[in-house]
């Protein structure tokens, strides 16, 4: 299992957005990016949940650098999509264990969760795909994280 | 802008679990995942957006062959983890789109989200990391959705 993580990476200065409730209807998503990637913003992690009663929440983080054009983008866009408030929240980093075949390993996402609570860093955000399991946690835990996950899966600094 | 995408992936025989409304305490994703794995079932896609009022929902989809073995691990962990309702949906597809240097266009992402709301398909999941975007949709949704991104990003088939 350790064999298939191959390390972890980690950014600090990003800022995220959450549309909270905004319709499930085709569209939204790009009512939302669009005028992002027109204003030419990096955007790094996207993440949205399945939608309960019509409604979900659409999340994503850009650098910190960027938030105010951001805030900008998201003021002209506001009479176009539906949400009930924008989280804006700058206090949070991103941490990322690389690996391949992870997917397969529910084992290692479950693993580095446990290792994670019993050192009480809480999980806000998490996203995986075949080779990468995505957490956003609050800034000030990111280093204790990094270093928990090191520690579980026996890599080396 | 279209150079960065070198392939369209998708997977049909999928079902999405979503634990509605569970708290969002450390310990909760590792008390979800863990008897999952001790199941040696293989997890797909893992995705929780932040929560709001400290609830949030947990969504992972595995193969449909697992759908019994998941639904029994879950019915026992139902005391040890509080969640308001369960919701299982085997009517799903997972469609990705992979590239290199994905996660710095924002352009590729709302690019692909105004494709398929043009072509009618919602997107009930989104999660990305910098070199795949994915998504899931219906199942019924999955060959269009995979059409209509390939001529939008001009691939071969
Ligand atoms: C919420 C958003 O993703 C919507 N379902 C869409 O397709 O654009
Ligand atoms: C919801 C879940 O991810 C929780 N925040 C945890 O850390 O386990």
């Amino acid at each position: 299992e350790n064999a298939s993580v191959s390390g972890i990476a980690f950014q600090k200065d990003q800022i995220k957005f959450t549309l909270h409730g905004v319709g499930d209807v085709p569209g939204t998503a790009f009512k939302i990016l669009g005028p992002i990637s027109d204003a030419e913003v990096e955007v790094d992690v996207i993440v949205q949940n399945v939608s309960v009663d019509g409604k979900t929440d659409f999340t994503f983080t850009v650098s910190s650098e960027d938030e105010d054009t951001v805030k900008k983008v998201l003021e002209n866009v506001k009479n176009d999509i539906s949400f009930k408030k924008l989280i804006v929240d700058s206090n949070i980093a991103k941490v990322s264990l690389v690996g391949v075949g992870m997917r397969s390993q529910a084992g290692v996402a479950s693993k580095a969760f446990k290792a994670l609570s019993e050192n009480d860093v809480n999980i806000q955000i998490i996203c995986t795909s075949e080779i990468k399991i995505t957490m956003v946690v609050e800034k000030d835990l990111v280093d204790k994280a990094v270093e928990v996950l090191h520690k579980e899966f026996e890599l080396e600094k």
